[in-house]
């Protein structure tokens, strides 16, 4: 294995903060 | 005069203070107010954000748990009350702009992975976080493949071989890896009034005003 753990960590949908941007 | 001026002029002159403090313009500031709001009203009516709304927007369906959308939460409540103020709400996403600082997004991204508020990111906080993507994607790796790469990720950052890494030594990982704080920008942040031009028709301020 060559990622770094944190490369995979921070694909976590739970950051995707432009969610927090949706229209209803 | 100058009292009910001033009194009047007080949530105006706390969206320029925030603006001031910010990498947003007032007009942003306006209409990120108008989300947070609307963000506020979604499950409890009190004007604040608490920790199920917040989990609830960024999941828009469901409820479910998220680790990282969870620490996300801590960190942005910086008074540790289990609510997100307008103030704080404002700051940390700022953090989030093109244009904030990479140290303030580096800096927030530990405080992130500092799952048990240590002060360091320790092995069994890198694992429990891998565990949790993981388990998020429905994806599944042999025990022995995770631990081969907390343990690489782990022996790549930690220089003073204390087993854990502290914030000077992710700062040092971040600069060799700057894509491990990809997730800490968010584009949207730069055209706020711009996604939503309902937001400047609100506005009572003209940025060249002030």
């Amino acid at each position: 294995t060559c990622l770094n753990a944190f490369d995979i960590i921070s694909l976590s949908p739970g950051f995707d903060l432009s969610s927090l941007f949706e229209k209803d | 005069g100058c009292f009910c001026l001033k009194k009047s002029r007080h949530l105006l002159e706390t969206h320029d203070t925030l603006a001031s403090e910010t990498c947003f313009s007032v007009n942003d500031v306006e209409a990120l107010y108008i989300l947070y709001k609307r963000l506020s009203r979604s499950i409890i009516d009190d004007g604040l954000i608490h920790k199920e709304v917040f989990v609830q927007a960024l999941f828009s369906c469901s409820h479910r748990q998220n680790l990282f959308a969870d620490r996300l939460f801590d960190v942005f409540d910086v008074k540790r009350n289990g609510i997100i103020e307008f103030g704080e709400f404002v700051r940390s996403l700022s953090i989030f702009h093109p244009k904030a600082p990479q140290q303030d997004k580096i800096t927030f991204a530990f405080k992130v992975y500092d799952l048990k508020n240590t002060g360091y990111i320790e092995r069994d906080e890198v694992k429990d976080m891998v565990l949790a993507i993981l388990e998020e994607s429905k994806l599944t790796l042999a025990n022995d493949t995770i631990e081969a790469m907390v343990h690489k990720t782990i022996e790549e950052a930690d220089l003073n071989g204390d087993g854990r890494i502290d914030p000077k030594e992710w700062k040092e990982l971040v600069r060799r890896y700057p894509s491990l704080i990809n997730n800490m920008t968010l584009p949207y942040l730069e055209e706020v009034t711009v996604l939503f031009p309902c937001f400047v028709i609100t506005s009572k301020v003209r940025d060249s005003q002030l």
